[in-house]
């Protein structure tokens, strides 16, 4: 199946999204 | 006792696998035997996608900021951090000694790397540890086949990259049946980094 592969800069930025906080 | 699934919510970015962080404390006066150590960690929660993970990750303390001998575990659902565990117990660990200082930084890089699977190693990979001792720290990743040399030799290098180690830094891979051999030979020790 298909693997689901984030960057550290992609997980940076979803830190500022309003869900996770 | 049951336990709630626990699945990305509606916009969230779903992960690979889903992980939970464990704590432990060791207790000074009491020898770390299995039984011990299973009693000292605590399951802290779970998490499915990335915006879970940032928002449990942000209310917890550092681990830089932590006293005393204690460890944050990071592992895929399902998989105790216990050399025990059906997962672990053919498995080993990259170990990489930390001055004081660096703790926090390097927890969160390696977190980073293996919720983003950035190691390519198929289901190799079962968690991070970060231990906080009195001298120094360690950080550490175990995966499921020790004696699979192509992994672990992947996940050396993926180390390297991703929290960007000098070129001198001393990195050690040790079984988990060798830690338990050798443990157990002076204090019947036998479970994770004690």
């Amino acid at each position: 199946g298909t693997r689901i592969i984030y960057d550290r800069k992609f997980l940076l930025d979803c830190r500022n999204s309003p869900i996770a906080r | 006792i049951r336990r709630k699934t626990v699945t990305p919510g509606a916009g969230e970015h779903p992960l690979q696998y889903n992980y939970t962080f464990w704590y432990s404390r060791r207790t000074p006066s009491r020898p770390a035997n299995t039984q011990s150590y299973e009693q000292n960690i605590r399951q802290m929660g779970t998490v499915a996608s990335v915006e879970q993970f940032w928002k449990f990750y942000s209310h917890l303390v550092r681990p830089g900021d932590l006293t005393g001998h204690s460890d944050f575990h990071l592992f895929k659902e399902g998989i105790k951090p216990m050399w025990e565990d059906e997962a672990n117990k053919n498995g080993g660990k990259w170990i990489i000694r930390l001055r004081k200082g660096l703790a926090s930084r390097f927890w969160e890089n390696i977190i980073l790397a293996m919720l983003g699977e950035q190691f390519m190693v198929g289901e190799e990979i079962c968690g991070v540890v970060v231990s906080i001792r009195f001298q120094e720290d360690i950080l550490s990743i175990w995966n499921k086949t020790a004696n699979d040399q192509v992994t672990t030799s992947r996940i050396r290098d993926t180390l390297r990259r991703v929290l960007n180690l000098p070129p001198n830094t001393i990195m050690e891979y040790k079984t988990h049946n060798d830690s338990l051999k050798y443990m157990s030979q002076f204090t019947g020790d036998n479970s994770s980094f004690r």
